[in-house]
């Protein structure tokens, strides 16, 4: 209201001075007018998602599950580069500081270089003086040749000569190798400069503002603030030691990740599809792009199968079977206990620890890296962008443990886009791709030795979610 | 960003009482969870 009268009374004066000043009172409103505008939309966004959030959020608890409703926002991002924009935002965050002292790093840089070619001149002088040395020394050698010839009263004296060399040699040497740390020194400030770091003084107050507004426990982190040099080295950060106790019973699969879940179950009844919410389903196979591995419906049942009907033949077997046959008929082995095809769905908040541990003991023996879209990976998303988990760019990892069967799908999201891979540190994602088309087949890579590949235990680093 | 585990665990065996190496799930939807608490347990049978 203040801003309205003052606009009122701007415009009053404007016409009572015939309009001459307006033009210029007017524009000294237009930008913050335009900033309050913003704001004001921002606060009104907020406040309607948080609306809306509770809205679910009691919907929920009452019971009510929600259907998935695909809307013209779910086509609008399908249009949006989103991996380009996950790979800026990943720039952004670990390049927040570079933009703003540019210049001020242009200036250092130059005194550094000053600094290193002053250090390249005193070297060119220096290598200059133990020429002048070696040719001195050279001299008196001649000289002791000479002497020694001439005269043998002073046989010391080429000793005291020697000893004087060695020192001088020596001396020269340490200050030589001085220098080279010197100019190294000078390199590595010249790199700190010029690298995407924030500023130490800086930095706490960003990963504080970043842990109000997501939720983080920062007591939790292993470092100092002060030491995570960007937004993107912070996100990906380790915790301290025994910040995540490990369920030490054997009998148990533990959680991989911080976060939240979403669906769990079996897929012995409901098929191989896994609810991305109520009304749509998603496949396994299409999930993992599994081949050989994921044992199929056909082969649990027949399975099933198969131990339902053994205790049956051993009731059917003849008196004189039993008599004749070997010990190993009458004392059946008992049958190993059956297995079920399970899942579990987990998200992972902004400010939740973004890494990925081993849930058990395991063998990881393939890799399949799917290059795909960066779709938000939000409530929302989930119940208005179909096939998400299918279509976003994920990392699957397949194995076996004493159980059979075990694969963990990471996927991506627009923020946090790319996955590293603590066993495959050269895997690369969330790259510019060369094709446009988004089906584009997965890359996989068997772990050697054939077999076994890579053994995980229970509670291991296997992988993290980087920003961008 | 999403992790999605798929997994085999041991199911009960029917008609058989006497073996109970059932996987569970020890979890609810909507929980919070952690790095290394028991998503489900079965017993070692």
């Amino acid at each position: 209201s203040s801003f309205l009268r003052k606009l009122q009374t701007t415009q009053g004066r404007a016409s009572f001075t015939g309009g001459k000043s307006s033009t210029s009172q007017g524009n000294s409103f237009l930008v913050p007018g335009a900033t309050m505008a913003t704001i004001v939309m921002l606060g009104a966004l907020h406040a309607r998602r948080m609306y809306n959030d509770k809205k679910i959020e009691e919907a929920r608890e009452k019971g009510v599950e929600f259907e998935f409703q695909p809307d013209i926002k779910a086509t609008f991002l399908r249009l949006v580069p989103l991996r380009s924009i996950s790979r800026f935002w990943g720039f952004l965050t670990s390049v927040l500081q570079s933009s703003k002292t540019d210049l001020g790093n242009r200036f250092r840089w130059k005194e550094t270089r000053k600094q290193i070619s002053a250090s390249n001149e005193n070297i060119s002088e220096t290598s200059t003086s133990v020429d002048a040395l070696s040719a001195l020394a050279l001299g008196l050698r001649r000289m002791e040749r000479l002497r020694s010839a001439v005269d043998v009263v002073v046989p010391t004296l080429s000793s005291k000569i020697a000893i004087l060399e060695r020192g001088n040699y020596r001396g020269e040497r340490e200050r030589e190798r001085e220098r080279e740390r010197e100019r190294e020194r000078a390199s590595e400030r010249a790199r700190r400069h010029f690298s995407s770091e924030l500023p130490i003084w800086f930095r706490p107050h960003v990963y504080r503002a970043w842990a109000r507004a997501f939720h983080s426990n920062l007591e939790e982190a292993a470092k100092p603030l002060n030491e995570y040099a960007s937004l993107r080295e912070f996100f990906v950060r380790s915790l301290k030691e025994d910040s995540r106790p490990i369920d030490s019973n054997p009998c148990c699969l533990i959680s991989p990740v911080d976060g939240t879940v979403l669906r769990f179950g079996d897929l012995k009844e409901a098929g191989t599809m896994i609810e991305q919410v109520k009304g749509f389903s998603y496949s396994v196979s299409s999930l993992l792009g599994a081949r050989p591995l994921l044992p199929s419906m056909e082969d649990v049942q027949q399975e099933s199968r198969v131990q339902e009907k053994a205790p049956r033949d051993e009731d059917k077997k003849s008196w004189w079977r039993i008599t004749l046959a070997s010990p190993k008929v009458r004392d059946p082995e008992p049958a190993s206990p059956m297995k079920g095809l399970f899942y579990c769905v987990l998200y992972l908040k902004p400010g939740d620890y973004h890494r990925i541990h081993s849930p058990v003991d395991w063998n990881v023996l393939v890799r399949r890296h799917f290059s795909g879209r960066l779709f938000p990976l939000n409530e929302r998303a989930t119940r208005t962008i179909r096939n998400l988990y299918v279509e976003n760019e994920r990392v699957v990892l397949e194995g076996r443990w004493e159980e059979g069967y075990m694969a963990m799908a990471a996927i991506g999201a627009t923020n946090i886009g790319s996955i590293e891979l603590f066993i495959e540190p050269a895997l690369g994602t969330n790259r510019p791709r060369k094709k446009l088309l988004h089906s584009e087949p997965p890359q996989e890579r068997i772990y050697e030795p054939a077999g076994a590949g890579v053994m995980l235990k229970k509670g291991d680093e296997v992988a993290a979610f980087n920003m961008g | 960003s999403t992790v999605v585990l798929v997994f085999q665990a041991p199911i009960s065996v029917p008609g058989d009482e006497s073996v109970s190496s059932e996987f569970k799930f020890s979890i609810r939807e909507g929980d919070r969870v952690r790095v290394g608490e028991a998503l489900g347990r079965w017993n070692d049978s």
